[in-house]
């Protein structure tokens, strides 16, 4: 996957980190300091459909010719998460006990076209 | 996002730099607030002393010695449950006599609501007035459904030796619990005549009971088909 930087319009990640001092959560959550919200953001023209994902090879130089050249099925597709993980929490629940919880596929570690 | 609506991020990407990182703050609060199950973030905790907690956190990690302990009972190896829990509830005093205290722990309705009780330790630390083995009595109490008073729902005698920690489980009287309308547990120590209260004086004391429990977010039943 790509990270978002400069002009890049394509798929890629962008990292966005949640800074629970910030939004004061900070008194209720005692761990992490943050939370990375990334997203996916960016165009995924037809001939990177299913990139990355499939291994760079003479096929996939192969198949992302016919894509491209059958312009008339046209399909959308999507930059999407293709890899995440859990997001680990410590905090104080209403009547102050302490709760530690891992909520999965939280955090975005990269992105690709569906 | 379903066809034609726009998906968080598209729809992020179109707003004015100021106005997009306010709509993400928003966006990590909600989808925080959504997996955790609440409603809104929990008003301000008072939280436990600082000594206490510490006690309670080493406790929790180490492996315990009695026979119902399971080994690293807080380990964080890959968890084989979608969403696991750990929680560590804070002790409320209630009623006391000179020889017995009512101890209670509360469980928040959220936790109550969404999730099965998989294990519940209770911590006790003794601290013996002299040599010689003695005689402790703990009483987990359950609602009377006849009326507002107070059952034995199970009583352990104890034999303490001398000061330190114990451990009681606690797992069927909490289960037990999540079905009422405020899951609270309510525990009775009683101690011999010259011990005096079963409670360190101090509230910053590090020896203050608590509960630790696991539990499992109970996902909605999924049906796997090849």
């Amino acid at each position: 996957g790509i990270d978002c930087g400069g002009d890049s319009r394509m798929c890629c990640r962008q990292e966005f980190f949640v800074d629970f001092k910030e939004i004061g959560w900070e008194d209720w959550i005692i761990q992490p300091e943050g939370y990375h919200m990334n997203y996916c953001a960016g165009l995924c023209p037809l001939h990177m459909a299913g990139a990355p994902g499939i291994a760079a090879s003479f096929h996939t130089a192969v198949l992302n010719r016919i894509k491209a050249a059958s312009a008339a099925a046209a399909v959308d597709s999507c930059c999407v998460p293709t890899q995440r993980r859990p997001l680990s929490l410590l905090y104080y629940d209403r009547d102050s006990n302490i709760v530690k919880t891992d909520i999965p596929d939280m955090i975005v570690d990269s992105c690709g076209c569906t | 996002a379903a066809k034609g609506a726009w998906c968080p991020a598209c729809g992020v990407a179109a707003l004015a730099p100021g106005t997009q990182r306010d709509a993400l703050l928003a966006l990590a609060k909600q989808s925080i607030l959504a997996k955790l199950r609440l409603p809104a973030r929990p008003s301000v905790p008072q939280p436990p002393a600082r000594g206490a907690l510490l006690t309670a956190l080493r406790r929790m990690r180490a492996p315990r010695s009695d026979a119902a302990a399971t080994p690293g009972m807080l380990r964080d190896g890959p968890s084989r449950f979608a969403s696991l829990l750990t929680l560590l509830l804070v002790l409320c005093p209630g009623s006391s006599t000179p020889r017995s205290v009512h101890l209670h722990f509360r469980f928040s309705q959220e936790v109550a609501g969404s999730t099965e009780i998989l294990q519940a330790t209770l911590y006790l630390f003794w601290a013996a007035p002299g040599p010689g083995a003695q005689p402790v009595t703990v009483r987990l109490l359950q609602p009377d459904p006849a009326g507002p008073n107070l059952t034995v729902a199970s009583e352990t005698r104890l034999e303490v030796q001398r000061s330190g920690w114990n451990t009681l489980d606690v797992g069927a009287a909490v289960r037990s619990l999540f079905g009422q309308e405020i899951p609270r547990l309510t525990v009775e120590l009683e101690v011999p005549e010259d011990w005096g209260s079963p409670l360190p004086s101090d509230h910053s004391d590090s020896h203050w009971p608590f509960v630790v429990a696991r539990a499992r977010a109970r996902t909605p039943h999924r049906v796997h088909r090849r």
